[in-house]
């Protein structure tokens, strides 16, 4: 999750899921996004489904049957543009914010990892994906304005951690589109690392948190396979992007094994 | 405006109305987003204001006092993150999209150009900027998933035309960090112009859209100014971003000369 537009979430949701999924790990994607970009980005299209996450919000009987399999171990539970409604549709409602875990609780135990790809907001599907997660990753881009956004980011969780899932933790950051030649780019890495370094040891939910390796670097194809419904893996298995994306997975599931 | 995060709608917004400034037209910068981009882009800490444009939604007169004065002929009604409870404390009122054309009464031909940067998504923000404005920018980056966004977007153009302010018209469409040398980028270009020209002599609200000259290069110099508070002119006054954006203030003005 990200706040800020186009950092890289749904992109990194993605193909990190799929990279898992190759690697054997059973993987659900859920796309809380209105704009369905994680959906179209797997070849589903949003408007030809019969249910989508927004009635498991409605009805979590509805779970089960609502997860599209993409491949042998990789699943996608779908957005479609209803799920801009929501806002709306469970304002004031008490348990609004509990709706995902709900849902989600009726395939507790299927997947080896879940992944929510967030819109660019801090609003309630953010949150109900806050509330039913284990980790936060947080893509983003190393610009000097992306560090501030974090800092939002990181009291949301806080507060999510105090009022709503006490066992939410910050895994770490993935930077996306990462230059290492430019020098604003090296001073953000180190800034980040910096600061994340300094709250080892803290009781704050990102205590753990790091930078995780490797960054991914900005490969036009990776801004192409969408459009075709393709992951990298699909759409240019050998290109820079697909090496780091599985690299990422690597690490990701090292982080698994060290909790 | 685009729902689509990050493909440079706070980019456009700050240089377009700089470049427009420079030139000695006097404009106005509105920040609908609750992340303040525009304001930090222009150099004004969002924590330190008295007032910002969602005091304007609450007190229509509050609003001359609300501007901070960037240049001499560049305006800002800026953002805080007050402005993310917006959305919730305005719903279900009668006239909560019509809070900021109420507002922007008051200043009633002040300036000679009033720029909105909208948030990612279709939100009452966005709305409300919608209800207030005369014409329509889509930044957009040249991916074939940006057009799917574009039509949605047009969607609620026509909407709001129909049901909130029949003088709503969209101007154009800006390619930001546009790459001439992809073939999936020329590809975008083409099916968009296509479609723009197909839809000359309609009645629709893009019937004279057009994609605007110039499209503005990937420039990392427009990526690093938003951190130091400064626009393109201040920071990199002889960068292709800053020739881009100088050459896309005089197409936008001679938009005005036509109407
Ligand atoms: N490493 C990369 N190299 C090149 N292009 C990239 C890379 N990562 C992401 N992109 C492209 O940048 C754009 C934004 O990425 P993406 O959609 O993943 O961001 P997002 O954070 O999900 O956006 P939103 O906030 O709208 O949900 C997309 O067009 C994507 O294809
Ligand atoms: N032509 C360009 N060349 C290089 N970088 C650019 C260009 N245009 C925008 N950027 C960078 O891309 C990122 C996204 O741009 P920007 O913040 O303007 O998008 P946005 O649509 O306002 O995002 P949001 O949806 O979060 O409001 C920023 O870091 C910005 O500096
Ligand atoms: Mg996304
Ligand atoms: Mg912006």
């Amino acid at each position: 999750m990200n706040q800020k537009g186009g950092v890289g979430k749904t992109t990194t949701t993605v193909n990190l899921a799929a990279a898992l999924a190759e690697a054997g790990h059973s993987v659900l994607v859920v796309d809380l996004d209105p704009q369905a970009h994680a959906t179209l980005h797997l070849g589903v299209d949003p408007s030809s489904l019969d249910a989508s996450v927004y009635d498991c919000f409605e009805d979590p009987a509805a779970t089960p049957d609502a997860i599209v399999r993409i491949h042998e171990h990789l699943g996608l539970l779908p957005a479609e543009t209803d799920l801009a409604a929501a806002e709306s549709d469970l304002a004031g409602q008490p348990d609004r914010n509990q709706r995902l875990r709900t849902a989600l609780n009726k395939i507790d135990g299927w997947f080896d990892h879940v992944f929510f790809d967030c819109p660019p907001s801090l609003g309630l599907l953010t949150l109900n994906a806050l509330a039913a997660a284990d980790r936060v990753l947080i893509p983003m881009q190393s610009h000097f304005l992306a560090l501030q956004g974090v800092g939002k980011l990181l009291e949301t969780v806080q507060l999510v951690r105090t009022n709503l899932n006490p066992r939410l933790t910050v895994a770490g950051v993935v930077l996306c589109a990462h230059d290492t030649q430019a020098t604003h780019a090296q001073e953000v890495l180190a800034d980040l690392t910096e600061f994340l370094e300094s709250q080892r040891g803290s009781d704050a939910p990102w205590a753990d948190a790091r930078v995780l390796d490797p960054h991914i670097r900005r490969n036009v194809k990776l801004a192409e396979c969408p459009s075709f419904g393709q992951t990298i893996f699909q759409y240019a298995p050998w290109a820079p992007g697909a090496n780091d994306y599985r690299k990422l997975a690597e690490s990701f599931a090292a982080l698994d094994a060290d909790n």
